[in-house]
């Protein structure tokens, strides 16, 4: 039996937005202590990765593990049926057929219930060494998501360059090319407000990535003020979005290989 | 546009 209940909608419906482009379909593994989400998407090339943690949670009941295979645009179209501060219950029977997912007003006078069928999933999942990232660029998701909105205009493909100075930014196509510069700022306060950022550096790093999969990304901003870009040398580059006081969602790109 | 890489070039499968 698996019972979990979160006092606001949103929250999750942020959750499956983030997520519901890249994986069209996804197995959540439920355990005593929580939820996890790995997939790729289709052409291998980005690995979102999701962690929930139980004290999260309003209410969080796992008797035995149990993986659940949902179809995440079924997920999303039954999460449009809730007010955002609609109090979510999902609950699972053991073996069952199908995600109850269940929605309470705050006044607790309307209640609605809704079921989405559980699929088998066969996929790949990795394994995800622990890194030590030669860089952690750490901004504003808000201001990631202009970024990558503004690269786009100009081309397919963005440089992320780490160095003590800070993270630079540039693409180029048959239009023209452009480069934003962030700077650098030692501490974060309220003096720097909320946009600043931070550049943690071991070892300057710089590497070329696909930025329709950035899009992606940053369409976990909601769920995070800030994001942290955290880059080594040959191999994957993980961005990561906290989701307050109960976990994170990852996500895993592969670089191009530089000409 | 530039060669793209696999994940799983990268992280092993389980």
């Amino acid at each position: 039996m698996i019972e979990a209940v979160l006092p606001q909608a949103s929250l999750l419906k942020k959750i499956i937005e983030a997520i519901k482009e890249l994986v069209s379909e996804a197995n959540f593994d439920f355990s005593e202590t929580g939820i996890r989400l790995q997939a790729m998407d289709k052409s291998h090339i980005a690995l979102s990765f999701l962690h929930l943690r139980n004290d999260g949670f309003s209410e969080y009941r796992c008797d035995r593990s149990q993986t659940l295979g949902i179809n995440l645009e079924s997920f999303s179209k039954v999460l449009k049926c809730a007010a955002n501060d609609d109090q979510v219950q999902i609950k699972a029977t053991d073996k069952a057929e199908s995600l109850s997912i269940s929605f309470e007003s705050t006044a607790k006078d309307r209640v609605s219930e809704f079921n989405v069928k559980l699929m088998d999933i066969d996929i790949d999942s990795v394994d995800v060494p622990d890194m030590d990232y030669q860089a952690t660029v750490n901004m504003s998701s808000q201001e990631f998501a202009r970024i990558v909105r503004d690269m786009m205009t100009i081309g397919e493909a963005i440089t992320i360059d780490a160095t003590k100075q800070g993270v630079k930014f540039s693409t180029s196509g048959d239009a023209g090319e452009g480069n934003i510069l962030l700077r650098h700022r030692k501490t974060i306060d309220e003096e720097d407000g909320p946009s600043s950022t931070s550049v943690e550096i071991n070892e300057p790093v710089s590497h070329s990535l696909a930025l329709k999969f950035l899009a992606n990304f940053a369409k976990a901003a909601p769920l995070a003020d800030r994001v942290s870009i955290n880059l080594i040398e040959d191999a994957p580059v993980m961005f990561e979005f906290k989701i307050s006081d109960m976990g994170h969602i990852r996500f895993y790109l592969a670089p191009q290989i530089e000409e | 546009a530039a060669p793209q890489r696999s994940i799983l070039s990268f992280f092993g499968k389980k």
